[in-house]
Protein backbone atom coordinates (compact mmCIF):
# COMPACT_ATOMS: atom_id res chain seq x y z
CA UNK A 1 0.00 0.00 0.00
CA UNK A 2 2.98 2.18 1.07
CA UNK A 3 4.31 1.77 -2.48
CA UNK A 4 1.38 2.27 -4.20
CA UNK A 5 0.80 5.37 -2.46
CA UNK A 6 3.99 6.93 -2.91
CA UNK A 7 3.69 6.13 -7.15
CA UNK A 8 0.12 7.91 -6.95
CA UNK A 9 1.95 11.10 -5.36
CA UNK A 10 5.18 10.52 -6.99
CA UNK A 11 4.27 9.69 -10.65
CA UNK A 12 7.89 9.94 -11.64
CA UNK A 13 8.37 6.56 -10.04
CA UNK A 14 5.63 5.52 -12.48
CA UNK A 15 8.70 6.45 -15.54
CA UNK A 16 10.57 3.45 -14.87
CA UNK A 17 8.25 0.73 -14.11
CA UNK A 18 8.31 -1.37 -17.50
CA UNK A 19 5.01 -2.33 -18.43
CA UNK A 20 5.21 -4.46 -21.20
CA UNK A 21 1.30 -4.65 -21.47
CA UNK A 22 0.84 -0.99 -22.42
CA UNK A 23 -0.31 -0.69 -25.69
CA UNK A 24 -1.02 2.71 -26.32
CA UNK A 25 0.55 5.33 -24.53
CA UNK A 26 3.63 5.02 -21.84
CA UNK A 27 2.57 6.99 -19.33
CA UNK A 28 2.80 3.91 -17.11
CA UNK A 29 5.58 2.55 -17.81
CA UNK A 30 8.35 1.37 -20.34
CA UNK A 31 6.68 -0.11 -23.31
CA UNK A 32 8.78 0.11 -26.36
CA UNK A 33 12.79 0.33 -24.88
CA UNK A 34 14.13 -3.09 -24.53
CA UNK A 35 10.84 -5.12 -25.54
CA UNK A 36 11.54 -8.17 -27.66
CA UNK A 37 10.86 -8.94 -31.25
CA UNK A 38 8.01 -10.82 -30.19
CA UNK A 39 6.78 -7.88 -28.02
CA UNK A 40 7.59 -5.43 -31.08
CA UNK A 41 5.76 -7.90 -33.43
CA UNK A 42 2.48 -7.84 -30.97
CA UNK A 43 2.66 -4.22 -30.58
CA UNK A 44 2.88 -3.52 -34.44
CA UNK A 45 -0.29 -5.76 -35.38
CA UNK A 46 -1.88 -4.22 -32.91
CA UNK A 47 -1.00 -0.81 -34.55
CA UNK A 48 -1.85 -2.84 -37.61
CA UNK A 49 -5.00 -3.60 -36.29
CA UNK A 50 -6.23 -0.42 -34.95
CA UNK A 51 -5.13 1.90 -37.55
CA UNK A 52 -6.39 -0.43 -40.37
CA UNK A 53 -2.37 -0.59 -42.20
CA UNK A 54 -1.78 -3.39 -45.12
CA UNK A 55 1.62 -2.83 -47.10
CA UNK A 56 2.02 -3.82 -50.11
CA UNK A 57 4.76 -6.36 -49.88
CA UNK A 58 6.47 -8.37 -47.03
CA UNK A 59 9.74 -6.00 -47.27
CA UNK A 60 7.58 -2.86 -47.11
CA UNK A 61 6.04 -4.40 -43.87
CA UNK A 62 9.86 -5.48 -42.34
CA UNK A 63 10.64 -1.87 -43.01
CA UNK A 64 7.33 -0.57 -41.20
CA UNK A 65 8.49 -2.62 -38.42
CA UNK A 66 11.27 -1.76 -38.21
CA UNK A 67 10.53 1.96 -37.91
CA UNK A 68 7.90 1.16 -35.82
CA UNK A 69 10.19 -0.39 -33.82
CA UNK A 70 12.14 3.11 -33.32
CA UNK A 71 9.39 4.94 -32.65
CA UNK A 72 8.63 2.50 -29.86
CA UNK A 73 12.16 3.81 -28.49
CA UNK A 74 11.51 7.40 -29.64
CA UNK A 75 7.95 7.69 -27.71
CA UNK A 76 9.90 6.79 -24.57
CA UNK A 77 12.27 9.27 -24.97
CA UNK A 78 9.82 12.09 -25.53
CA UNK A 79 8.14 10.18 -22.22
CA UNK A 80 10.72 11.10 -20.13
CA UNK A 81 11.83 14.37 -21.65
CA UNK A 82 8.02 15.11 -21.59
CA UNK A 83 6.54 13.62 -18.18
CA UNK A 84 3.60 15.42 -17.92
CA UNK A 85 1.94 13.88 -21.40
CA UNK A 86 1.51 10.74 -22.05
CA UNK A 87 3.42 9.32 -25.37
CA UNK A 88 2.43 6.07 -26.95
CA UNK A 89 1.85 4.88 -30.44
CA UNK A 90 -0.07 7.01 -32.83
CA UNK A 91 -1.44 7.03 -36.20
CA UNK A 92 2.20 8.00 -37.16
CA UNK A 93 4.19 5.20 -35.83
CA UNK A 94 5.03 3.59 -38.55
CA UNK A 95 6.40 6.68 -40.41
CA UNK A 96 9.84 7.76 -39.59
CA UNK A 97 10.55 11.44 -38.43
CA UNK A 98 11.23 12.87 -42.22
CA UNK A 99 8.27 10.95 -43.39
CA UNK A 100 6.73 12.51 -40.63
CA UNK A 101 7.45 16.06 -41.79
CA UNK A 102 7.05 15.70 -45.28
CA UNK A 103 3.61 14.62 -45.42
CA UNK A 104 1.82 16.37 -42.09
CA UNK A 105 3.91 18.86 -41.51
CA UNK A 106 3.69 22.37 -43.64
CA UNK A 107 4.53 25.33 -42.15
CA UNK A 108 7.19 27.66 -44.13
CA UNK A 109 8.94 29.26 -41.76
CA UNK A 110 9.72 33.49 -42.54
CA UNK A 111 13.28 33.99 -42.97
CA UNK A 112 14.08 37.63 -41.31
CA UNK A 113 10.78 37.68 -38.84
CA UNK A 114 11.60 38.29 -35.31
CA UNK A 115 9.02 36.71 -33.08
CA UNK A 116 6.28 36.18 -35.83
CA UNK A 117 6.30 39.64 -36.82
CA UNK A 118 8.15 40.67 -39.70
CA UNK A 119 10.21 44.05 -39.24
CA UNK A 120 8.53 46.95 -39.67
CA UNK A 121 5.40 45.13 -40.79
CA UNK A 122 2.53 47.35 -41.03
CA UNK A 123 0.30 44.12 -39.06
CA UNK A 124 1.86 44.31 -35.88
CA UNK A 125 -0.56 44.05 -33.24
CA UNK A 126 -1.10 46.72 -31.10
CA UNK A 127 -0.55 45.81 -27.16
CA UNK A 128 -3.77 45.24 -25.50
CA UNK A 129 -4.06 45.99 -21.49
CA UNK A 130 -4.09 42.79 -19.41
CA UNK A 131 -4.62 44.40 -16.03
CA UNK A 132 -8.22 44.21 -16.27
CA UNK B 1 -7.63 37.88 -17.92
CA UNK B 2 -9.71 35.64 -16.85
CA UNK B 3 -7.90 32.60 -15.66
CA UNK B 4 -9.21 29.98 -18.01
CA UNK B 5 -10.57 30.49 -21.15
CA UNK B 6 -11.56 28.37 -24.45
CA UNK B 7 -13.52 29.35 -27.37
CA UNK B 8 -14.80 26.36 -27.52
CA UNK B 9 -17.46 26.76 -24.79
CA UNK B 10 -18.27 29.97 -26.72
CA UNK B 11 -19.47 27.64 -29.70
CA UNK B 12 -16.45 29.59 -32.04
CA UNK B 13 -14.75 26.57 -33.08
CA UNK B 14 -16.03 23.67 -35.77
CA UNK B 15 -15.00 20.16 -35.20
CA UNK B 16 -11.63 18.64 -35.77
CA UNK B 17 -10.64 17.94 -39.22
CA UNK B 18 -8.31 15.79 -41.05
CA UNK B 19 -5.40 17.50 -43.28
CA UNK B 20 -4.72 14.07 -44.44
CA UNK B 21 -1.07 12.91 -46.09
CA UNK B 22 -0.83 16.77 -47.34
CA UNK B 23 1.66 19.67 -45.92
CA UNK B 24 -1.32 21.72 -45.85
CA UNK B 25 -1.36 22.65 -41.59
CA UNK B 26 -0.93 26.04 -42.56
CA UNK B 27 -4.36 26.19 -44.61
CA UNK B 28 -6.56 24.37 -42.03
CA UNK B 29 -4.57 26.81 -38.91
CA UNK B 30 -5.78 30.04 -41.18
CA UNK B 31 -9.29 28.46 -42.21
CA UNK B 32 -10.22 28.01 -38.12
CA UNK B 33 -8.72 31.57 -37.33
CA UNK B 34 -11.05 32.75 -39.85
CA UNK B 35 -13.73 30.85 -38.84
CA UNK B 36 -13.36 31.75 -35.27
CA UNK B 37 -13.64 35.61 -36.45
CA UNK B 38 -16.46 34.97 -38.32
CA UNK B 39 -18.30 33.88 -35.64
CA UNK B 40 -17.33 37.02 -33.59
CA UNK B 41 -18.52 38.89 -36.34
CA UNK B 42 -21.35 37.08 -37.42
CA UNK B 43 -22.71 35.28 -34.78
CA UNK B 44 -23.14 32.25 -36.72
CA UNK B 45 -20.11 29.42 -36.60
CA UNK B 46 -19.70 28.31 -40.28
CA UNK B 47 -16.83 25.58 -41.28
CA UNK B 48 -14.79 26.93 -44.31
CA UNK B 49 -12.98 25.92 -46.94
CA UNK B 50 -8.88 24.79 -46.81
CA UNK B 51 -8.88 23.55 -50.17
CA UNK B 52 -9.50 26.84 -51.97
CA UNK B 53 -6.37 27.90 -49.71
CA UNK B 54 -4.45 24.61 -51.01
CA UNK B 55 -5.57 25.13 -54.71
CA UNK B 56 -5.56 28.88 -55.43
CA UNK B 57 -3.50 30.45 -52.99
CA UNK B 58 -0.16 30.68 -54.42
CA UNK B 59 0.67 34.36 -52.65
CA UNK B 60 4.09 34.71 -52.32
CA UNK B 61 6.06 37.01 -49.26
CA UNK B 62 6.84 40.03 -50.43
CA UNK B 63 10.62 40.15 -49.14
CA UNK B 64 11.61 36.90 -50.63
CA UNK B 65 9.98 36.16 -54.00
CA UNK B 66 10.38 32.36 -54.14
CA UNK B 67 8.69 31.87 -51.00
CA UNK B 68 5.14 31.23 -51.53
CA UNK B 69 2.30 29.21 -50.20
CA UNK B 70 2.51 26.07 -51.99
CA UNK B 71 -0.73 23.71 -51.18
CA UNK B 72 0.39 20.15 -49.77
CA UNK B 73 3.90 21.40 -50.15
CA UNK B 74 3.73 24.01 -47.26
CA UNK B 75 2.47 27.86 -46.73
CA UNK B 76 1.90 30.47 -43.83
CA UNK B 77 -1.03 31.60 -42.66
CA UNK B 78 0.09 35.44 -42.90
CA UNK B 79 0.42 34.95 -46.45
CA UNK B 80 -2.90 33.12 -46.07
CA UNK B 81 -4.74 36.13 -44.85
CA UNK B 82 -2.80 38.23 -47.36
CA UNK B 83 -4.29 36.11 -50.25
CA UNK B 84 -7.86 36.50 -48.49
CA UNK B 85 -7.44 40.15 -48.63
CA UNK B 86 -7.31 39.91 -52.16
CA UNK B 87 -9.37 37.53 -53.40
CA UNK B 88 -12.49 38.74 -50.87
CA UNK B 89 -12.70 35.28 -48.64
CA UNK B 90 -12.87 31.79 -48.15
CA UNK B 91 -15.75 29.74 -49.40
CA UNK B 92 -17.51 27.36 -46.99
CA UNK B 93 -16.21 23.92 -46.79
CA UNK B 94 -19.54 22.75 -48.12
CA UNK B 95 -19.15 24.26 -51.08
CA UNK B 96 -15.64 23.77 -51.61
CA UNK B 97 -14.52 20.95 -49.87
CA UNK B 98 -11.27 19.62 -48.69
CA UNK B 99 -9.58 16.70 -51.05
CA UNK B 100 -6.16 16.77 -49.41
CA UNK B 101 -4.07 16.83 -52.66
CA UNK B 102 -3.36 19.92 -54.89
CA UNK B 103 -2.92 18.36 -58.00
CA UNK B 104 -6.62 20.42 -58.96
CA UNK B 105 -7.04 23.69 -60.53
CA UNK B 106 -8.07 26.46 -58.40
CA UNK B 107 -12.30 26.44 -58.64
CA UNK B 108 -13.06 29.72 -56.45
CA UNK B 109 -16.52 30.93 -56.91
CA UNK B 110 -16.75 34.60 -55.66
CA UNK B 111 -20.44 34.42 -55.12
CA UNK B 112 -20.00 31.84 -52.63
CA UNK B 113 -17.72 33.82 -50.43
CA UNK B 114 -18.95 32.86 -46.78
CA UNK B 115 -16.43 34.84 -44.62
CA UNK B 116 -14.09 37.36 -45.23
CA UNK B 117 -11.10 38.94 -43.62
CA UNK B 118 -11.20 42.13 -42.23
CA UNK B 119 -7.53 42.87 -40.90
CA UNK B 120 -5.04 40.44 -39.84
CA UNK B 121 -2.18 40.98 -37.17
CA UNK B 122 0.75 39.19 -36.14
CA UNK B 123 1.40 39.10 -32.01
CA UNK B 124 4.39 39.95 -29.80
CA UNK B 125 5.99 37.25 -27.88
CA UNK B 126 4.76 38.05 -24.90
CA UNK B 127 2.02 35.14 -23.34
CA UNK B 128 -0.18 38.18 -21.74
CA UNK B 129 -0.65 39.87 -25.14
CA UNK B 130 -1.13 36.42 -26.73
CA UNK B 131 -4.15 35.82 -24.05
CA UNK B 132 -5.64 38.84 -24.69
CA UNK B 133 -5.68 38.58 -28.34
CA UNK B 134 -6.95 35.46 -27.74
CA UNK B 135 -9.87 36.74 -25.50
CA UNK B 136 -10.48 39.73 -27.91
CA UNK B 137 -10.60 38.82 -31.24
CA UNK B 138 -11.18 34.61 -31.13
CA UNK B 139 -8.99 31.82 -31.98
CA UNK B 140 -5.31 32.43 -33.14
CA UNK B 141 -3.31 30.91 -35.96
CA UNK B 142 0.42 29.73 -34.33
CA UNK B 143 3.20 27.90 -35.53
CA UNK B 144 4.63 25.27 -33.15
CA UNK B 145 7.37 22.59 -33.33
CA UNK B 146 5.72 19.36 -33.86
CA UNK B 147 8.37 17.48 -32.60
CA UNK B 148 6.75 16.37 -29.51
CA UNK B 149 3.36 15.57 -31.34
CA UNK B 150 4.00 12.82 -33.44
CA UNK B 151 4.06 10.73 -30.52
CA UNK B 152 1.86 12.45 -28.28
CA UNK B 153 -1.49 10.98 -26.56
CA UNK B 154 -2.55 12.76 -23.82
CA UNK B 155 -1.83 15.35 -21.10
CA UNK B 156 0.10 18.78 -20.99
CA UNK B 157 3.06 18.28 -23.38
CA UNK B 158 6.12 20.45 -21.27
CA UNK B 159 8.75 19.26 -22.75
CA UNK B 160 12.61 19.95 -21.17
CA UNK B 161 14.07 20.05 -24.68
CA UNK B 162 11.79 21.28 -27.51
CA UNK B 163 13.57 23.32 -30.79
CA UNK B 164 11.63 26.53 -31.56
CA UNK B 165 12.24 26.15 -35.20
CA UNK B 166 8.55 25.91 -36.56
CA UNK B 167 7.53 23.43 -38.96
CA UNK B 168 3.24 23.14 -38.17
CA UNK B 169 0.29 25.35 -38.00
CA UNK B 170 -1.87 25.05 -35.71
CA UNK B 171 -4.73 26.91 -33.95
CA UNK B 172 -4.95 28.19 -30.51
CA UNK B 173 -8.45 28.31 -29.30
CA UNK B 174 -7.47 28.79 -25.33
CA UNK B 175 -5.96 28.31 -22.21
CA UNK B 176 -6.81 26.64 -18.79
CA UNK B 177 -4.90 27.63 -15.23
CA UNK B 178 -4.12 24.07 -14.21
CA UNK B 179 -2.74 20.76 -16.13
CA UNK B 180 -0.99 18.94 -13.44
CA UNK B 181 2.83 18.98 -14.24
CA UNK B 182 4.54 15.42 -12.70
CA UNK B 183 7.88 17.25 -12.65
CA UNK B 184 6.90 20.43 -10.73
CA UNK B 185 5.31 18.87 -8.61
CA UNK B 186 2.48 21.48 -9.16
CA UNK B 187 -0.46 22.56 -10.94
CA UNK B 188 0.72 24.31 -14.45
CA UNK B 189 -0.95 26.56 -17.02
CA UNK B 190 -1.37 25.59 -20.29
CA UNK B 191 -2.60 26.30 -24.06
CA UNK B 192 -5.22 25.12 -26.00
CA UNK B 193 -4.73 24.26 -29.38
CA UNK B 194 -6.79 22.67 -31.69
CA UNK B 195 -5.20 20.83 -34.50
CA UNK B 196 -5.81 18.83 -38.13
CA UNK B 197 -4.99 15.20 -37.93
CA UNK B 198 -8.46 14.17 -36.57
CA UNK B 199 -10.36 13.25 -34.08
CA UNK B 200 -8.23 10.31 -33.50
CA UNK B 201 -5.50 11.87 -32.33
CA UNK B 202 -4.28 13.54 -28.90
CA UNK B 203 -7.06 14.76 -26.74
CA UNK B 204 -10.12 14.19 -29.60
CA UNK B 205 -7.59 16.06 -32.18
CA UNK B 206 -6.70 18.31 -29.52
CA UNK B 207 -3.27 19.51 -27.84
CA UNK B 208 -2.59 21.06 -24.58
CA UNK B 209 1.03 22.67 -24.13
CA UNK B 210 2.42 24.56 -21.12
CA UNK B 211 2.65 28.35 -20.81
CA UNK B 212 5.45 30.43 -19.46
CA UNK B 213 8.44 29.99 -21.52
CA UNK B 214 7.60 29.42 -25.27
CA UNK B 215 7.73 25.93 -25.17
CA UNK B 216 8.30 24.41 -28.67
CA UNK B 217 8.40 27.91 -30.10
CA UNK B 218 4.38 27.73 -29.75
CA UNK B 219 4.64 31.97 -28.65
CA UNK B 220 6.50 32.69 -31.27
CA UNK B 221 4.24 32.89 -34.56
CA UNK B 222 0.80 33.86 -33.52
CA UNK B 223 -1.27 36.04 -35.80
CA UNK B 224 -5.34 37.07 -35.27
CA UNK B 225 -7.52 37.69 -37.63
CA UNK B 226 -10.81 39.58 -37.75
CA UNK B 227 -13.60 39.46 -40.49
CA UNK B 228 -16.41 41.27 -42.04
CA UNK B 229 -19.93 40.48 -42.17
CA UNK B 230 -20.86 38.94 -45.40
CA UNK B 231 -23.94 37.60 -46.94
CA UNK B 232 -23.95 34.30 -48.88
CA UNK B 233 -25.87 33.89 -51.87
Amino acid sequence: AAVVEAEAEDPLILQVVPDAKEEGGFGGGGGGLGLGAAAVEAHFVSFERRFGRSYASAEERAHRRSVFAANLRRARRHQRLDPGAVHGVTQFSDLTPAEFRRAFLGLRRKKGSVGGSILGSSHEAPILPTND
Amino acid sequence: LPSDFDWRDQGAVTGVKNQGSCGSCWSFSASGALEGANFLATGKLKSLSEQQLVDCDHECDPSEADACDQGCNGGLMTTAFEYLLKSGGLESEADYPYTGTDGGSCKFDKSKIAASVKNFSVVSIDEDQIAANLVKHGPLAIGINAVFMQTYIGGVSCPYICGRHLDHGVLLVGYGSAGYSPIRFKEKPYWIIKNSWGESWGEDGYYRICRGRNVCGVDSMVSTVTAIQTSQK
